[in-house]
């Protein structure tokens, strides 16, 4: 896994896109991506970038950025 | 699109800063924490009262790395602060951090708009998806003419109701102003505030009263500026205030690099010690001085005056007196001018007292400042 994948994975986790369970990444939809292009879409459409599923330029500049520590996505009393 | 989480069964809450930044003064951190607040209870009923106790509901602490939560900050840029839901509310700040106020330095990060974005969680709001929306997970750029998005506004009302006490107290908190309400100056901030200043104060006005909280210490808003100003006027987002010989400008809290400079330096012909000045939008700016005014091009503009010699203010202005205190102008193209306890109202299309059934002049005190 390309360092960008492997940050871009953690980032998504950390900030709700990713669930818990696709953790690892025996994960049968993490190894085929599947999961990992859906939670990438999200997060495209959450900042209102073109909706691509691939890890372009545009959104590893948008993952760069500084940002609130409170997770996007989830829905727990305690993001 | 706002989405929410829990509120709070009450709408007035309390705070308290635990741990304030390194390298901010702390009266500056209290100032920018409290108009950080400000933004949700300008739109709802919600009040934040700051407490010295520990006993609150929302504690504000600025800590490093790890600080017991479970979430770790990661020194400087990327995570910059999080908060927590009702009805726990408390908010970290990550102080590895470049906390500035108003407009700081490349890789700085502006404490109001943080802090604003924090307390939006604390009440709340989650992430907004307009992510050019104070809600917005990303961070954004100081912008002097801040305004809450109408999605978040949407979202805050949806929790808390919109904000029903829009009648101010009508007699401001400390009335020796209505005892004598002569002004130094009299001006619109950059912030579209309409601001009173006199002595070492300055007062927050609008729909003739004085807002609740003021007035406050003009030093505490405009760091470096002295007491009873002159003049002052907000010109494309900057703020220029004159005394004596000399002028300060100001981006929001901020003092230009430089300043205070010599009057003469700027704008030639220009006396000292003026009475007043007054930006009309237009090209020009005038500046008054006893019974003498001067029409001056706008600074975007070449340097030589329209008029080289000063014009008399009763021969240009019917109807106004000699030896003014304040000008300005209103969102409404409406001009002002005070004297005394006394104002007079330019008509926006003519330059004479505006002659409408209500004579001029009128008292400051009962119109403006809420006195009985």
């Amino acid at each position: 896994v390309p360092i960008p994948l492997s940050q871009a994975k953690s980032y998504l986790e950390q900030y709700g896109y990713l669930t818990a369970s696709s953790k690892s990444l025996d994960d049968t939809s993490m190894r085929d991506g599947s999961s990992f292009v859906r939670a990438l879409r999200e997060f495209q459409e959450f900042m209102g970038l073109e909706v691509t599923g691939d890890l372009d330029a545009e959104t590893m500049r948008f993952m760069s950025m500084s940002r609130c520590g409170v997770r996007d996505r989830l829905d727990t009393d305690r993001l | 699109k706002f989405n929410v989480g829990p509120k709070w069964p009450t709408k007035n809450l309390t705070y308290h800063i635990a741990s304030y930044p390194k390298f901010l003064r702390r009266e500056d951190v209290d100032v920018e924490i409290e108009r950080a607040f400000a933004v949700w209870s300008e739109v709802t009923d919600l009040t934040f009262t700051k407490k010295s106790s520990k006993k609150v509901d929302i504690e504000i602490r600025f800590e490093v790395g790890d600080h017991g939560d479970d979430d770790s900050f990661d020194g400087r840029g990327k995570i910059l602060a999080h908060a927590f839901l009702p009805t726990d509310g408390d908010v970290h700040f990550d102080d590895a951090e470049l906390w500035t106020i108003g407009i700081g330095p490349k890789n700085s990060t502006n404490l109001f708009v943080v802090a604003a974005h924090e307390f939006g969680h604390s009440l709340g709001l989650r992430h907004s998806n307009y992510y050019t929306a104070l809600m917005g997970p990303l961070y954004r750029e100081y912008d002097s003419n801040f305004k809450l998005h109408e999605d978040e506004k949407a979202g805050i009302q949806s929790l808390y109701g919109s904000k029903t006490t829009t009648t101010q107290p009508k007699v401001p908190l400390d009335d020796s102003i209505c005892t004598n309400p002569k002004m130094d100056t009299v001006f619109q901030s950059d912030q579209g505030e309409t601001i009173f200043f006199k002595g070492d104060k300055f007062y927050k006005v609008t729909d003739g009263s004085v807002v609740r909280g003021y007035p406050k210490l003009i030093s505490e808003r405009w760091p470096g500026l002295p007491s009873n100003i002159d003049a002052a006027l907000t010109l494309n987002k900057f703020t220029i205030f004159f005394k004596g010989n000399l002028l300060w400008c100001y981006l929001g809290r901020e003092m230009l690099f430089g300043f205070p400079q010599s009057i003469s330096f700027n704008f030639y012909f220009i006396p000292d010690h003026l009475d007043a000045v007054l930006y009309k939008g237009g090209n020009e700016i005038f500046f008054f001085k006893g019974s003498q005014f001067w029409a001056y091009p706008n600074p975007n503009q070449p340097l030589a005056p329209t008029m080289i010699s000063p014009g008399m203010i009763n021969q240009h202005w019917k109807g106004v007196p000699d030896n003014l205190d304040a000008a300005f102008m209103d969102s409404y193209g409406y001009t002002h001018l005070f004297k005394g306890d006394e104002y007079y109202r330019i008509d926006p299309m003519k330059f004479n007292v505006d002659l409408d059934q209500d004579a001029y002049p009128k008292p400051i005190g009962p119109i403006w400042l809420g006195c009985k």
